[in-house]
């Protein structure tokens, strides 16, 4: 697990933004931001909607910012 | 108005920023709600 | 807060059913279940969705399963 994800899950999710999460960088955050996901809960808040399901997550991730497989959320 | 079901999610997200509609990402479990929202603002 | 709430809050959601929820009633409970809305973590996914705001969820609610204002989560 990085430093980054220690760090997040070290502490209340709060209004952290979305580039807060680990496996979300620069470009995937602001593409996140610019379809209204700019909290780390939004993004949460469609995982548990999506079931918990990681595939059906990571497909939605890919289409929503055209994520590539490497850069996703652990 | 039957063109908002056509919308992408970034175009109806403009759309409700246009009308002052408050909103957050416009995803499969959100979107019906605000198409009726833009209908009725558009009413 | 109705002891409902208060039994819901007392342990972590995990998989509870959505008519765990308090001012979630059997009717609600089958019309969000139909919705694929069937268990609590999948409503709260949804009201983070919402940027958890109250009146979007409420209407959310309403549409979804015609709830009248009484019914709603509190």
């Amino acid at each position: 697990t990085s430093q980054k994800h220690k760090d997040f899950v070290a502490e209340p999710m709060g209004e952290k933004p979305v580039m807060a999460l680990a496996g979300i960088g620069e470009a995937l955050g602001r593409r996140l931001e610019e379809k209204g996901f700019d909290k780390a809960y939004v993004v949460l808040g469609q995982f548990l909607v999506l079931k918990k399901d990681e595939e059906l997550f990571r497909d939605w991730l890919k289409d929503t910012c055209q994520a590539n497989s490497k850069q996703q959320v652990p | 108005m039957s063109s908002l079901s056509s919308m992408s999610a970034g175009e109806l997200s403009e759309l409700l920023d246009e009308y002052g509609i408050k909103h957050g990402p416009v995803v499969g479990s959100t979107r019906s709600l605000y198409e009726r929202k833009l209908k009725e603002a558009m009413a």
